[in-house]
């Protein structure tokens, strides 16, 4: 998925996550040069794959938006319009989930800074198999903790890429993921 | 005390010694001499202190003459036209209001400078709330793509909307990132107003189909892509958006997203390893002509355009989005579908239109955490702050402490996602979704979690497949 995140003089927050599904779509272009999406793979039916319990409530029908992961998120606070204003997405699909909470929680419960907030190792737990993912930030001393609790602990050397601006009252900041080569986080 | 209470006499003629005021001396009516008797003490003081006033002051005539005289210095020539017999006792003000302002010039200075004062302020408080501002407030921009921030940065630089400048940058990544997205895609976009308090999710997601059914996809869905591809919003969608918060002309935000394609941009690190891998699987000769040119996939850092692109934007700049809903790309667009086996319409993309929602939300810990809602997963964040939120985490805890809770958590909040998709489909989903955002059925959630060994999701509640890659 990609990712836009703004902050504007407005003092409007925007969060903009866009996606053709699998990369370069269904690989089908137009001849003017239009790449179309494979979205439909997001909707879940019988027989799909060998194995799987397909989601009663994400059945193909017409006219239908499928289950997605694009999770553009916002914080404020919640009294008042003096304090923290966060605006956050992630791409790759169910491990935004969890990048993003990872994020959130640093930023909100742990109070760091935007910065080490984005760059700290992530997990991910993956329900099929029953595996917990981790990033190549992640530190082994923590691998081995969580090896402690009975996870079975995978290393990956990317999981999901965050981008974020925050705002505390009227200084705005934006921090692009450190592990993403090619983004960019313009302040003014 | 009591002066303040009861002005007497002496007392207003004491004030009455003020140079602002002595005027108002001038017409006091003459004073009986009993009435000072009460505040003889009070005068005696008074006398005491004041280094002006005579023993002759005390008659309210004399004081009346004496006054004049001492506040009439510099008209020394007048002085003797005014004889003692000139002075009559009266019965009323003998200055009359509309002569007042040419008496006292120091009345005029004041009203003058407090008008003027009043004036400025009100001018400032009007351009402060109406004006353009003088000062550029903070920003950011941050996108996948340096260009593509660079993009949106420009937008607000000119004077563009926050929303003008994310439209701007995500089109912006279909054309310098066109793995990851494109207009004949789809997504999601929330906006929050600050001042208003006021959040909006614009869901511009693709929709199945008219007459797609779940048996025409039992069939090798290599041999037909064209079933895979949903009616894509991404154009709607932005200018939904653009209607609702855009500042700048559409025509001025396209054409500039226009231009990355027409003046180029390198190859990102991430598209040539999208490139890299897309050369081994089997993509169409269009595709490669494009892409792969030579049948190699371009290094990073290599310069590229897409003038084909440019022309389309061109077009959407010029006429709109309907160039592409019922326009000759719809034709196209059908035409290209219906060749790799798929049943995408005209009518499926006249018949597109985006849907605006409220954010879910829930507080966490002081925040309103705002997330789209279904079919998106944005509640499965919410449902693990949620959980989250009762173990109280801050930073007096070490972050390795909280590795268990947060797997254990978002995993739960996968396993609920797992059940979710459109309430507009299907009204069970809502009932799952009040589940998720509850903060009792969290707390539920939170006493399964063992602090000292970990469990499946199904432990925790049913989960069904998540479809790899959803969005």
């Amino acid at each position: 998925a990609a990712q836009v995140v703004v902050m504007g003089p407005d003092d409007v927050i925007v969060s903009v996550m866009s996606s053709l599904n699998k990369p370069f779509g269904s690989g089908i272009l137009t001849p003017s040069g239009i790449l179309l999406n494979s979205q439909i793979l997001d909707f879940s039916w019988p027989n799909k794959t060998e194995g799987t319990t397909p989601n009663p409530h994400n059945r193909l029908q017409p006219g239908k938006r499928p289950l997605s992961f694009l999770m553009p998120t916002v914080v404020r606070p919640a009294v008042g319009l003096c304090g923290t204003y966060v605006a956050t997405g992630s791409s790759n699909g169910e491990k935004a989930l969890s990048g993003i909470t990872q994020v959130l929680l640093n930023v909100l419960s742990s109070r760091k800074n935007m910065s080490d907030s984005l760059a700290y190792g992530r997990l991910h737990p993956q329900l099929e198999p029953n595996t917990l993912l981790v990033d190549s930030e992640f530190l082994d001393e923590d691998i081995k903790f969580l090896q402690s609790k009975g996870h079975k602990v995978e290393r990956k050397e990317l999981l999901s890429l965050v981008e974020s601006t925050r705002r505390n009252n009227d200084v705005i900041i934006g921090v692009k993921d450190p592990r993403s080569a090619d983004a960019l986080a313009l302040n003014i | 005390l009591v002066a303040d209470k009861e002005p007497s006499p002496e007392t207003t003629l004491g004030s009455a010694y003020s140079p602002v005021d002595y005027m108002s001396i001038t017409s006091f009516p003459k004073l009986p001499e009993d009435d000072v008797l009460p505040g003889e003490n009070a005068m005696k003081s008074r006398k005491e202190d004041d280094n002006v006033l005579s023993e002759q002051d005390t008659d309210p005539d004399l004081f009346l003459k004496s006054a004049r005289l001492q506040r009439l210095p510099s008209s020394a020539s007048d002085l003797a036209t005014h004889e003692d017999g000139t002075f009559r006792e009266t019965t009323t003000d003998p200055f009359t209001q509309e002569c007042a302002c040419q008496r006292d010039g120091l009345t005029v200075i004041i009203t003058a400078c407090l008008t003027f004062a009043t004036g400025v302020t009100i001018a400032l408080i009007v351009q402060i709330y109406c004006g353009d501002p003088q000062v550029f407030n903070q920003g950011a921009v941050v996108t996948d793509v340096a260009q593509c921030t660079s993009l949106g940065f420009g937008v607000l630089e000119k004077q563009g909307s926050s929303v003008d400048a994310a439209i701007a940058a995500a089109l912006c990544l279909g054309i310098v990132h066109p793995h990851t997205s494109g207009i004949g895609g789809g997504g999601v976009m929330l906006v929050h107003e600050i001042r208003k308090n006021d959040t909006r999710v614009i869901d511009f997601r693709e929709t199945a189909p008219s007459v797609i059914t779940e048996d025409m996809l039992q069939t090798t869905l290599d041999a037909k892509p064209g079933l895979l591809v949903g009616v894509p919003g991404m154009l709607s969608g932005l200018n939904q958006a653009h209607q609702l918060y855009g500042r700048l002309p559409w025509k001025d935000v396209i054409t500039m997203v226009a231009d990355v394609a027409r003046n180029g941009f390198n190859v990102t690190h991430e598209l040539a390893q999208a490139l890299a891998d897309a050369k081994n699987q089997n993509m169409s000769k269009a595709f490669e002509d494009l892409f792969l040119p030579n049948g190699q996939a371009p290094l990073s850092g290599v310069f590229s355009r897409r003038m084909d692109l440019a022309i389309i934007l061109d077009a959407v700049a010029v006429k709109g989005i309907s160039e592409f809903y019922s326009g000759n790309l719809t034709q196209e667009i059908v035409a290209a579908v219906q060749e790799k086996g798929g049943v995408l319409t005209e009518e499926d993309l006249n018949k597109y239109s985006t849907v605006l929602r409220k954010p879910a939300e829930i507080n966490y810990q002081g925040h309103h955490v705002m997330a789209p809602p279904a079919p998106h997963a944005g509640i499965a964040l919410l449902t693990a702050l949620n959980i989250l939120e009762g173990y109280n985490i801050t930073n007096q805890l070490s972050r390795q402490s909280t590795f268990h809770w947060i797997a254990e958590s978002v995993k739960i909040a996968l396993a609920m996602a797992s059940e979710i998709g459109d309430p507009m489909f299907d009204t069970s989903v809502s009932e799952i979704v009040a589940k998720m955002l509850s903060k009792p059925h969290a707390s539920q959630f939170r006493q399964m979690i063992d602090d000292s060994q970990t469990f499946s999701a199904d432990h925790y509640t049913q989960t069904f497949t998540l479809e790899k890659g959803a969005g």
